[in-house]
């Protein structure tokens, strides 16, 4: 198993969830995070004062997957979150020893 | 010598010049420009970086790191270039290529000199930097071949890169030394029999910052067009990697035709400290050429 | 070492963390996450209203543990978390290859 | 490849980010995180008010490298986000498979 982690440009988060979706994938966690990169921060006004803020809104998903579902699913948030625009994000795979299902106790590929 | 001064001079400036012009409509398309610009023909600032206008970018900025070091050692000094990127690197530039970021660190943390080969490096980034390197070598294409590979190769180590290169400093070499256009279009005739993947008569817009298209995109304007504005605005307006194809243009242009066809408003609004660096650093460079030491 | 991410209903919070540190384990990072899962757009209890949106609040534990422990973490996390509803959540076991604590330097399970 | 978290004070955010550009590295992902540590209902600075609350505000750093950078970017968060005082934070290294850079579908260290 592996968990796949997606840093993508937050506009992009409903089009990936559904082209997952379209692949069977429903299990996601998301979180909002904050990117540095070569896409810069803007100046932004904030309560009157201008703020250098030099992070850029990003969203990151964590997917747990069977191995032969990692490449699938890659390619699918591969061609969903591209825009051909620095600042596209990344997608990390990480091994994955063991998952739970902690309803059910459920362990492997079942849990996922 | 006037005239070998001139565009000299020409492809410096040209090439900051191209920068500054086209860094504004980076990544956009030639539909976008249109869009909003109708024809991009002025410094204006804005863009992805949010430029000041006439303000340059890493394209520049590298070709200052090469000239300085030089100029500095009055002789080549591949590891002054390199220190000088890792110095660059440090200040935050506004803009820093991929491919450069990753070479430019491995130089800081391992001192290597020559990034090794890799498939992606095949990007215009090593290419964009020939301005310094062709005023120096000027006069000795054996020189020209040796240099433009080794500062590419301290980025980029591709044959497609290696090959721009050197096409590009040969380019420059004729230009300067006042061979007709005729000759410049052999030059590129006998690049595109050596490296077919670079031909360009049935050029489709492609304008991004794989070496190939940049070429193509720099080739294809630079033997429509009849002036040095024409060229630049043509080129930049194709969009894609603009500031880079911009600058490309810009030294092989102004290498061709010379500053005085180089506009006047575009050189009062070029970021000073620009225009007189590489005024100054054009002429410090093509006094250590050999072409120079033999006249 | 290996660590630990659980993926919890947000009120089982408290009753996770105390029944870690019941079996000795105090440090634990946080963060609030959204969750996606198999059951689309069901109705979850969340601060006392029902929720139909597509997304639920869960809350998110990194807990890295020597290997001889996770078991026990795994367990003591599973037992305290589950209602036996639908959205229980994960455990997810990732093999960690060194840790620091940066205030001492030390290493390994010394540093966790 | 690997990837690098690094659980820090807020305050030393910037510093630790200008240290990481010290060294060539840009590219980072980060994340408010709850901090629950060994040293219980300790009182800490936050934005200049001290807690009681056994949670403290923390920031998570990702940081995906190649191989032989690893020592070197452990080395500067460490030097840069300690203190000397309890809750500096940890830095975990996990094992990265594959990375992507979704612009351009680059792999492996080029992605990064
Ligand atoms: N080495 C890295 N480790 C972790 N996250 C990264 C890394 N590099 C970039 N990121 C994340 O990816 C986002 C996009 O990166 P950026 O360099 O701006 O553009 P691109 O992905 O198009 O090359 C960043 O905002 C950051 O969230
Ligand atoms: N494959 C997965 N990868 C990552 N997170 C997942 C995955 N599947 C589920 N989750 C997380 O677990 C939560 C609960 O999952 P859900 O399918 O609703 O119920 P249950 O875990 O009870 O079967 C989701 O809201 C999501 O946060
Ligand atoms: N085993 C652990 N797993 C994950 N995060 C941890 C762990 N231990 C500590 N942390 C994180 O590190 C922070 C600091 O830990 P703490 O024990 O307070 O001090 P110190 O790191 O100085 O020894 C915590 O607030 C928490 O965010
Ligand atoms: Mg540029
Ligand atoms: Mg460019």
């Amino acid at each position: 198993m592996k968990l796949i982690e997606a840093i993508i440009k937050p506009f992009k988060l409903d089009e990936v969830k559904d082209a997952l979706n379209e692949i069977g994938i429903e299990g996601i966690t998301v979180c909002e995070v904050k990117g540095f990169g070569r896409q810069k921060g803007h100046t932004e006004l904030y309560r009157g004062a201008e703020y250098v803020v030099d992070f850029i809104p990003k969203v990151k998903l964590e997917i747990a997957v069977a191995d032969e579902l990692v490449a699938k699913v890659v390619e699918t948030i591969e061609n969903t979150a591209k825009t051909g625009r620095i600042g596209d994000g990344k997608i990390f795979i990480l091994p994955l020893d063991e998952a739970v299902r902690i309803r059910t106790g459920e362990k492997g590929t079942e849990a996922i | 010598i006037h005239d070998i001064l001139s565009r000299s001079r020409g492809a410096f400036v040209g090439l900051a010049i191209g920068d500054a012009l086209g860094a504004p409509v980076e990544f956009m398309t030639s539909h976008e420009i249109r869009a909003k610009y109708g024809v991009l023909r002025d410094l204006v600032g804005g863009g992805w970086l949010r430029l000041k206008p006439g303000q340059v970018t890493d394209d520049t900025e590298m070709a200052f790191c090469i000239a300085r070091a030089l100029d500095a050692r009055q002789g080549w000094d591949l590891k002054g270039i390199a220190d000088n990127f890792a110095a660059w690197l440090r200040t935050k530039p506004v803009d820093v290529g991929d491919t450069c970021r990753r070479s430019i660190r491995n130089y800081m943390l391992k001192g290597m000199l020559e990034t090794p080969f890799n498939q992606w490096d095949a990007g215009n980034g090593a290419a964009m930097r020939m301005a310094p390197v062709s005023l120096f070598t000027l006069g000795d294409d054996d020189l020209l071949s040796d240099c433009a590979v080794t500062q590419a190769r301290l980025t980029h180590n591709h044959p497609l890169s290696d090959t721009a290169c050197i096409y590009l400093g040969r380019l420059v070499h004729l230009a300067i030394q006042g061979r007709s256009k005729n000759r410049l279009r052999r030059e590129v005739d006998r690049l595109v029999a050596e490296q077919p993947t670079f031909g360009f008569d049935t050029y489709r817009g492609l304008a991004s910052g794989y070496v190939v298209d940049t070429m193509q995109t720099v080739f294809h304007h630079f033997f429509r067009t009849a002036g040095f504005e024409e060229c630049v605005v043509a080129t930049v307006n194709q969009g894609g990697d603009a500031d880079t194809t911009g600058a490309i243009a810009g030294m092989l242009a102004g290498a061709y035709y010379g500053m005085e066809q180089v506009p006047r408003r575009w050189l009062k609004r070029l970021d000073p400290k620009v225009l007189d660096e590489t005024t100054r650093l054009a002429e410090r460079l093509l006094h250590l050429s050999p072409l120079f030491s033999g006249l």
